[in-house]
């Protein structure tokens, strides 16, 4: 199993942002709002995208969710807009 | 699946659609073939029809464009978002929209334009995501070279449109329920540890790291085993894992696929021709001694002599007592044999020939 990252690097923000804009209507007005670890709102958005494909729901960036929001698909998103 | 209150639909179940350019990556023709059978998918399970026009509005336009497209929905390059479509709807609504800037295919490099383009149509059709890893529906993109509806794709198009008018409803394959009751496995195999169950495409494994239980596609670790595999072993010593079908079979490492493989078991292992496939297979580390399941008997097989043992085959009923006739599946853990017939599974001791306990096949997974 891959080794648990020492840190969610600057890059993952990124991509964890991205992902939960495109795909469950995370709404950031261009503010990088994953930055802020506490956010309530990210910790939604990543519990739902956790529960829809049946990872452990912790609202929490890890490497599992990580690897799988890199992983090509269709450009729906998840949670009817 | 899914269907919104909000789910949108077709009215008319009669829709036209235009191809309205191609991707260079591709022949004409191809792409013409791609987007045909993914209509057909549609059509075969539903009242659906579909009529391709060459120029004016159609239904459902289909064109391939990179980056902002303007339709709100900018592309985003190679890879990540690979396509998306509109719900039914007029004008942009039912377009599916394909990003040229990935490499479009018709084999199983990435990404096959087939398997996308039958995705993104049961979008254009009002269809959302599906959370089962087996439907044609699922947001990633996987390929194991199979591109079909399965039923849980079927019941979410049904539920908009009704049945098809076939007389013979067509059904799809079901995505293993892991805590399924019911579930029998096709086989089962230590793999570095961990034991890994199979069940047709998927495999299911069990994650030391949290409870939940690891259901994927076969093909994403092996593309190039086949389906309806049979019976798997791991030699440890070896650190290969043997998979087999009728009269051949494969082996891994890891992840890869040893060269020179499909072999056959006749000559490899000495199996009479009699024999047309392995119900189940397991090694003794201890001993270096696999056991080859075959309908009532069973052979033993000694992988440093690389000989079968002499006064094989014996019945199974007579050296595993209790277990009954067949087995489905075997594997060893913790010093024992585990041995599943149907939904049940026997905790075996080899030294002492007596079942230890009983249980059912999937307790594994603490249900």
């Amino acid at each position: 199993f891959p080794a648990a990252t020492a840190g969610t690097r600057e890059q993952d923000m990124e991509v964890v942002q991205k992902y939960l804009e495109n795909y469950y209507n995370l709404k950031s007005d261009g503010k990088q709002i994953v930055r802020q670890r506490n956010s309530s709102l990210v910790t939604e958005k990543l519990k739902k995208m956790q529960e829809f494909f049946g990872l452990k729901v912790t609202g929490k960036i890890d490497a599992d969710t990580l690897n799988l929001m890199r992983q090509p698909r269709c450009g729906v998103p998840d949670i009817a807009q | 699946y899914v269907l919104t209150d909000r789910t949108l639909r077709w009215e008319h179940t009669h829709l036209t659609y235009r191809i309205e350019n191609y991707t260079p990556d591709l022949p004409r023709a191809d792409v013409d073939s791609a987007i045909e059978k993914a209509f057909q998918l549609w059509s075969n399970v539903s009242p659906l029809t579909f009529t391709k026009v060459l120029r004016g509005q159609a239904d459902i336009m289909i064109s391939f464009v990179r980056g902002d497209h303007y339709d709100n929905s900018p592309f985003d390059g190679p890879d990540g978002n690979l396509a998306h479509a509109f719900p039914p709807g007029p004008n942009l609504g039912g377009d599916a929209h394909f990003d040229e800037d990935e490499r479009w295919t018709k084999n199983y490099r990435n990404y096959n334009l087939y398997r996308v383009a039958a995705h993104e149509l049961g979008h254009s059709l009002g269809l959302s995501h599906s959370t089962d890893i087996g439907a044609l529906m699922y947001p990633n993109y996987m390929y194991d070279g199979h591109v079909q509806l399965s039923q849980d794709d079927i019941n979410a198009i049904q539920a908009i449109y009704g049945p098809s008018p076939n007389p013979v409803q067509p059904t799809g394959p079901q995505t293993p329920q892991v805590c399924d009751s019911n579930l029998i496995f096709d086989l089962i195999t230590t793999f570095r540890g961990e034991v890994m169950f199979f069940k047709d495409r998927f495999y299911m494994r069990l994650n030391p790291f949290y409870p939940e239980v690891e259901l994927n596609f076969i093909s994403t670790f092996w593309p190039n085993l086949p389906s309806g595999l049979q019976a798997a072993y791991e030699f440890a010593e070896r650190d290969e894992v043997r998979f087999f079908k009728g009269g051949k079979y494969w082996a891994v490492q890891g992840q890869e696929m040893l060269y020179g493989y499909p072999k056959d078991i006749y000559r490899s292992f000495g199996f009479p021709k009699a024999v047309k496939n392995i119900d189940a297979a397991v090694s003794d580390e201890e001993t270096g001694k696999t056991y080859f399941f075959v309908a009532n008997k069973y052979w033993r097989y000694d992988e440093y002599n690389q000989s079968m043992d002499a006064g094989y085959p014996r019945m199974i009923a007579a050296d595993f007592p209790g277990i009954g006739r067949k087995v489905d599946a075997a594997f060893q853990k913790y010093g024992f044999f585990y041995i599943i017939r149907g939904t049940t599974q026997y905790k075996f001791d080899l030294q002492t020939k007596r079942i230890l306990s009983i249980d059912r096949a999937n307790s594994w997974f603490s249900c």
